[in-house]
């Protein structure tokens, strides 16, 4: 996955990503597809998510799964969600909530309640960094207000890192699958192209149309990207895009 | 496209001139109606997407199978405790996933697995 947060020289702030999914279930060498992932493609909806007639958030969902990868409660925050692989991760987690412990929270009932139930970006926040839950993760988080980005790095416990776009030093904050104060593994290191194309494309160039060909560019796209997503806070606005990566193309 | 990536240099084309794509892949919209009770939230979608649903965690499950025994202990209690163990998830969730077990066909068991899809592929 890729997430970024952007905002343009007004202010105004753009929060788009790549979801991709499948590495390692079931490589179709006929087709250079791997299983999972297309099956994942013709399921991809946009939901409203209404009460009382009016939309309380939109969000980019899987037919059936209950939980919420990516979403924008407008006028308010957006919030997508990378995996965050790890030795301690939702294997513990299960067993420990199928032997009875269901103190830990499922990942995506906790978007859930925080697209659902919180009321601000910090509001947010601190339901993301400090919510016990069965997995780790990367919860990007884009407000409403200049600034107003961030990038909380989860373990199962607690917020391992809370990592702000203030501190990060650019008009934007990017994140993939690792820990951004760590290098990527070589192998799959879509960071620094993404920030190569974000840079090269400015600030003066930031919304839809340009952070879309920077989320197309390989290996940002690649063979388990299922769909790009572009929110603009301000106006609630969500696009979102079955991709396929045609080759030559980066199986990761 | 080409890139070649390494540590200490990235070379990377960016691409230019993509947006908006073709519209076909430009993805709908369904309403989830939040004053429903949680089993009828995804009834039409549920019923809308079934087959493609089945055909996902037949696929999901055919693989991880694959990974050893730990899995596929915890697949087989899922299928044959689904009911008892979602019956203790929070509000709306126990009722939601029932909703789209019973819209689409599918075992509650297995729509509980699909709702954990995430945390069994964070290691």
């Amino acid at each position: 996955c890729t997430s970024i947060v952007a905002e343009d020289p007004s202010g105004a702030l753009y929060h788009a990503r790549n979801l991709d999914f499948g590495l390692f279930i079931g490589w179709d060498v006929k087709n250079n597809t791997w299983a999972v992932t297309e099956r994942l493609r013709p399921l991809i909806v946009n939901l409203d998510w209404q009460s009382g007639g009016r939309t309380v958030f939109k969000s980019v969902n899987f037919a059936g799964y209950t939980g919420i990868l990516t979403a924008v409660k407008p006028k308010l925050f957006t919030m997508s969600m990378d995996e965050r692989f790890n030795i301690d991760g939702g294997f513990v987690g299960i067993i420990k909530w199928l032997l009875g412990d269901h103190k830990q929270k499922w990942m995506g009932f906790l978007t859930r309640d925080v697209m659902e139930n919180a009321t601000s970006y910090s509001q947010a926040r601190t339901m993301l960094a400090n919510t016990v839950m069965l997995s780790p993760a990367y919860f990007i988080l884009g407000g409403n207000q200049s600034g107003e980005g961030t990038v909380i790095t989860r373990s199962r416990e607690a917020a391992v890192d809370i990592w702000k776009m203030s501190n990060a030093s650019r008009w934007y904050i990017l994140e993939t699958n690792y820990d951004h104060w760590e290098a990527p593994l070589f192998l799959d290191d879509r960071r620094a192209p993404a920030h190569k194309c974000m840079d090269a494309m400015g600030q003066k160039n930031t919304g839809f149309a340009g952070i879309f060909n920077v989320l197309s560019s390989q290996p940002v796209l690649n063979k388990l990207t299922t769909y790009t997503a572009l929110m603009k806070v301000s106006t609630g606005e969500l696009e979102t895009y079955i991709r396929t990566c045609k080759d030559p193309c980066s199986p990761w | 496209s080409f890139f070649v990536v390494d540590a200490q240099n990235v070379t990377v084309t960016c691409e230019k001139g993509l947006y908006p794509p073709d519209s076909k892949t430009k993805v709908g919209t369904y309403i989830i109606n939040l004053d429903l009770p949680p089993e009828q939230r995804w009834a039409q979608l549920a019923k809308d997407k079934a087959t493609e649903i089945k055909a996902l965690i037949d696929s999901f499950k055919e693989f991880i199978l694959d990974w050893g025994p730990a899995t596929k202990a915890i697949i087989e209690f899922l299928d044959s405790k689904g009911g008892d163990l979602d019956a203790t998830l929070p509000y709306p969730f126990a009722g939601e996933i029932k909703g789209l077990a019973d819209n689409t066909g599918i075992n509650l068991g297995e729509m509980l697995l699909y709702n954990l899809f995430y945390e069994f592929f964070t290691v």
